[in-house]
């Protein structure tokens, strides 16, 4: 609990040390059932099998920890403040999003409180309203060309409907206007019947 | 223009090339990236027929053709540069992949990675004008990850200075790499190596698959297509059966272990050096996973601006789909984690660069690091882009199971890394290996650096007991 008080889920700064300290619990945890394991007599090997469902636990915690290491420092770096107000709130929704849904383990390892799990997950709902008008441009940054995606539901301009229309068009079962099966198997069945 | 995309658009609170800038790591390479794209968009040969209406045997023959194609022009342009290469292929083979894929990314790394300077004076020539066409077979029929339990058997025969390669046991095929069944006459084949009565562990070797002038297979070569798959239509995965096929003692990569003609073995510095292209791979497989949630994070996103539906407030009419909480909800998260892993790709990147290159002047001190960082964020990142370009899916509603949304062949397309270059869970465990190591070295009061220093606070760790 005395952990939980450093958590401040408006900080990346903050929420990064999170993510290291869970990190390090989940190690920790991983190598206490391995220690366990061990004392019940089992070998290394055994103990080892036995502990692997906290090992992956603690490795995905382990990337996770690097993952939003990463997206907060790539964020420090960036100069234009426009650009650095959006991808901060964008690496804040991506570490809330990753705490709400782990929130177990934060809550378990004491790094947060009941209530702060709540405040996480309103904070959450305003990220995602402060997104809101930037979603659009937020993709068109990637800069894909629509030759490149060639998605008809994902094209630049918008106009998606009339291109689903055409595309289907195009399908090889339209070549005529009746399938042969329609004479193969179809008008005997109905013939029969 | 949509009316509705256009607006949004205009509502935008920052500048969008600054972004795409940071992405591509600078202005410059922002401004080359559109130049290499530009050569392929007016390229009369890039436009072809929609894949989606073709039969496998057509897709593959068209990703062939493509790859082809494609290194001509490469050529054509004098385009060299690793980066742009990456960047042409990029938009040349669109959602799908590249027939000769494995030639470029792994049968070349390894042979620069692994050959000795007489072997590269040999091969490096012979693969880069594509007379061998080569993959990589690791993996086999009755075993993946687990590297010491393949049969695969490389038995050297003094008398002749041969290797003899044997798939010794059914479990023991050579099976899913790309390109071996039809397209490639080389493979690199991961063997246990005998030799002096001992075996020495597994190794690399060049073997001759077909030949090079009628691509026919060769003697003891049993080679072939392993059939329809979930996705990757355009490739080849195959299987290979060697039986008693010998190959020249120098077909061996013996930049690091070696075997003389006499059937002496030396060893290498570091076991890990055999299988470093996978590593180089499974670095270069978080970016990927950067881009094919930014692809279908794009697509949903864009749909739910032109998409409307139901009611919010009786009466005001159809809202866009992008206004509901519920579909922001689904796609903000993963636009935030798209932008994250394409910042951890650049990262593995330019970590990967410099570690190697320490290597090469002889420093291995951060081989198990990269080794550990690239097998859990391989397992991290394709696992969540995998659930998430699912979720872009959902998001698009019925039209998103169209084929023409691009979603579906997106998602089967990188669906399989979470099993290629290593299946997740195994990766997880290397990883959790490296994590509990390094766990007892800070209990014992190392000292330790880089991205696992954190151990070193002594708050969260186990006091030692007697076992």
């Amino acid at each position: 609990s005395s952990r939980a008080t450093l958590v401040n889920g408006n900080n990346l700064q903050s929420l990064v040390e999170a993510y290291k300290l869970r990190a390090a619990w989940l190690v920790e945890q991983a190598a206490k059932s391995i220690q366990q394991e061990l004392q019940r007599s089992v070998s290394q090997e055994d103990a080892w099998n036995n502990s692997s469902i906290d090992l992956v636990r603690a490795s995905d915690a382990h990337c996770h920890y690097v993952v939003v290491k990463l997206f907060a420092a790539k964020v420090g770096e960036i100069e234009d403040p426009a650009v650095h107000s959006v991808l901060s709130t964008l690496a804040l929704l991506y570490a809330l999003q990753g705490i709400t849904q782990h929130s177990g383990d934060f809550l378990q390892a004491g790094l947060l409180s009941a209530p702060q799990l709540s405040q996480a997950s309103q904070t959450l709902k305003q990220l995602l309203v402060q997104l809101r008008p930037d979603a659009v441009a937020l993709v068109d940054a990637f800069d894909f060309r629509d030759e490149m995606l060639n998605s008809v539901l994902g094209r630049y301009d918008g106009n998606v409907y009339e291109h689903m229309f055409e595309w289907a068009r195009r399908s090889p079962l339209n070549k005529t206007e009746v399938h042969e099966s329609y004479h193969k198997y179809l008008k005997p069945l109905q013939a029969k019947l | 223009m949509n009316p509705d995309i256009s607006k949004e658009r205009e509502n935008a609170t920052f500048n969008v090339e600054k972004l795409t800038y940071i992405l591509d790591g600078g202005i410059e390479k922002t401004k080359r990236r559109r130049e290499i794209q530009s050569l392929v968009i007016s390229d009369p040969d890039f436009q072809s027929e929609d894949l989606n209406f073709l039969t496998r045997s057509e897709r593959y023959e068209a990703a062939v053709r493509k790859s082809a194609q494609m290194i001509v022009k490469l050529r054509k342009y004098g385009i060299s540069d690793p980066e742009e290469i990456y960047c042409y292929k990029r938009l040349y083979k669109g959602n799908s992949h590249e027939a000769m894929g494995l030639h470029f990314v792994m049968f070349l790394p390894t042979l620069y990675s692994q050959c000795n300077e007489e072997q590269l004076k040999k091969w490096a020539p012979l693969a880069e004008s594509t007379q061998a066409v080569g993959t990589y077979a690791q993996t086999e029929l009755g075993h993946g990850t687990h590297l010491r339990g393949l049969e695969t058997t490389a038995t050297y025969d003094p008398a002749t200075q041969e290797f003899v390669l044997n798939s010794p046991t059914v479990s023991s095929i050579k099976w899913w790499p790309g390109g071996l069944g039809k397209t490639s006459n080389h493979a690199i084949v991961l063997a246990q190596l005998y030799t002096q009565g001992k075996c020495h562990g597994l190794h690399a070797f060049i073997v001759p698959l077909r030949s090079m002038n009628t691509h026919m297979p060769l003697p003891g070569v049993v080679v072939g297509d392993i059939g329809p798959k979930f996705g990757f239509d355009e490739v080849d995965n195959g299987y290979l059966k060697l039986e008693n096929v010998r190959i020249p003692r120098n077909n061996m990569l013996m930049k690091y272990a070696k075997v003389d003609a006499d059937g002496t073995y030396t060893k290498p510095p570091r076991d890990k050096l055999t299988y470093g292209t996978m590593v180089f791979i499974r670095s270069m497989i978080v970016g990927e996973a950067g881009l094919a949630l930014s692809k279908a994070c794009t697509i949903a996103i864009r749909y739910s601006a032109v998409r409307r539906q139901s009611e919010i407030r009786p009466g005001e009419g159809e809202p866009q789909i992008l206004d509901y909480q519920t579909q922001q909800y689904k796609l903000f998260p993963l636009l935030a984690t798209a932008y994250a892993y394409n910042f951890v790709g650049q990262y593995m990147n330019q970590v990967y660069h410099r570690i190697t290159g320490d290597m090469s002047q002889g420093d291995f001190s951060e081989l198990p690091e990269l080794h550990a960082l690239s097998a859990g964020l391989k397992a991290f990142t394709t696992w969540t882009a995998s659930s998430g370009i699912e979720v872009c899916r959902m998001a698009c509603g019925g039209h998103g199971y169209s084929s023409c949304s691009a979603l579906p062949d997106i998602y089967v397309t990188f669906v399989p890394t979470c099993t290629y270059e290593g299946e997740n869970t195994v990766m997880m465990l290397q990883t959790a290996r490296f994590l509990i190591k390094s766990y007892r070295q800070a209990s014992a009061g190392h000292r330790l650096s880089g991205i696992v220093s954190y151990l070193n606070e002594s708050e969260f760790r186990l006091q030692p007991q007697t076992v």
